[in-house]
C-alpha cells in the first residue's frame, strides 16, 4: 500500500 | 468597516457547508476585492482556498482589510437560522470581536440578527500559487462525486491515470476493484455534461478517498469541476463560483 504524503513536503510557509 | 450582502443566503450557506466537515477554524481575509480564506485540515493532507470576488455579492464594502477568525461548526448553526433565499448581510467593523449576521426576508418584512463571536487563529499560509500542472481536466461535479461515492466502497485509495484520451479511475480493495473510464466529449446542448482533457504528460497518481469525499461536497457550488494534476505537487480541485472559486488542494499518496 502507499503512503499518504503531507502538504509540507510541496509548499512553503509565507 | 465590513458590509457584505448576498442577495440569497444560500451562496454562503452552500460554500461554507462545502469545507466545514473538514476544516474547523478558519481566517476570512476581507478585503476590497471580497472575502478569502485559507486553511488546512488537522492531518496536513488537505488544503482549502476560498476566494468570494465582490461580483457575488449584491453590496460589498470594505474600507479596510480585516480578518475574521471563526469556528465553522459555530458559523454553520447560525448560518441554518436564515432561509436560503433571504438577503444576507455580513458586518463587522474594522477591529472585530465579533461578527454580525443579518437575515432579511424582503417579502414578509422579517429580520433576523446574530452575532457570532470571532476568535485569534494562529495558522500558517502556505504559498500554493504558481504550480504547473501535467494535465487539466474539465468534467461534470456530479459525475465526479459519483466515481468518488463508487469506488470509494472498495478501497480506501483511488488511482486517477489520465492519457491523451482517457480518464481512467481505479480502486482495488479487499472485496474486489472497480474502474470507471471517462472520455472527453463535448454536449452541444448542455456544456456543462461535456468533459474536457488537457495534457501535457500522462499522470498516475493516487490519492486517499476519505479526503476526496470531502472534497465532493463542493459539488453542489457548481456543476463542474476542474481537476489540475501533475506527479510533482499535490493536486487542485476546483468548483467554480459566479466569481470567485472553491479551490481544494490534495497532498497524493506514494511508495516509499
Amino acid at each position: 500500500s502507499k503512503d499518504q504524503t503531507k502538504l509540507a513536503q510541496y509548499y512553503v510557509r509565507v | 468597516m465590513l458590509e457584505a450582502k448576498f442577495e440569497e443566503a444560500s451562496l454562503f450557506k452552500k460554500v461554507i457547508d462545502s469545507f466545514k466537515d473538514c476544516v474547523q477554524l478558519v481566517n476570512f481575509n476581507c478585503s476590497e476585492h471580497g472575502i478569502a480564506a485559507q486553511a488546512v485540515d488537522d492531518s496536513r493532507v488537505l488544503l482549502v482556498s476560498l476566494s468570494i470576488g465582490t461580483e457575488s455579492f449584491q453590496d460589498f464594502r470594505c474600507d479596510r482589510n480585516v480578518t475574521l477568525g471563526a469556528d465553522l461548526s459555530s458559523l454553520s448553526k447560525i448560518l441554518r437560522c436564515g432561509n436560503n433565499n433571504d438577503n444576507l448581510t455580513l458586518i463587522a467593523d474594522d477591529t472585530p470581536d465579533s461578527l454580525l449576521l443579518l437575515f432579511e426576508d424582503t417579502k414578509k418584512d422579517r429580520i433576523s440578527e446574530y452575532s457570532l463571536k470571532l476568535m485569534d487563529i494562529d495558522a500558517d499560509f502556505l504559498d500554493i500559487e504558481g504550480m504547473q500542472y501535467d494535465t487539466t481536466i474539465t468534467m461534470p461535479s456530479a459525475e465526479f462525486a459519483k466515481v468518488v461515492r463508487d469506488l470509494n466502497q472498495l478501497s480506501d485509495s483511488l488511482n486517477i491515470l489520465v492519457t491523451k484520451d482517457t480518464v481512467k479511475f481505479v480502486a482495488e480493495g479487499d472485496i474486489g476493484s472497480g474502474s470507471v473510464i471517462v472520455k472527453p466529449h463535448t454536449d452541444m446542448d448542455k456544456p456543462d455534461d461535456s468533459v474536457k482533457v488537457e495534457l501535457d504528460k500522462p499522470v498516475d497518481l493516487t490519492f486517499g478517498s476519505k479526503y476526496l469525499l470531502d472534497i465532493i461536497k463542493g459539488a453542489g457550488l457548481s456543476n463542474q469541476i476542474t481537476i489540475k494534476l501533475s506527479s510533482e505537487t499535490p493536486a487542485l480541485f476546483e468548483f467554480g463560483l459566479q466569481s470567485g472559486y472553491l479551490q481544494f488542494f490534495l497532498a497524493p499518496k506514494f511508495n516509499e
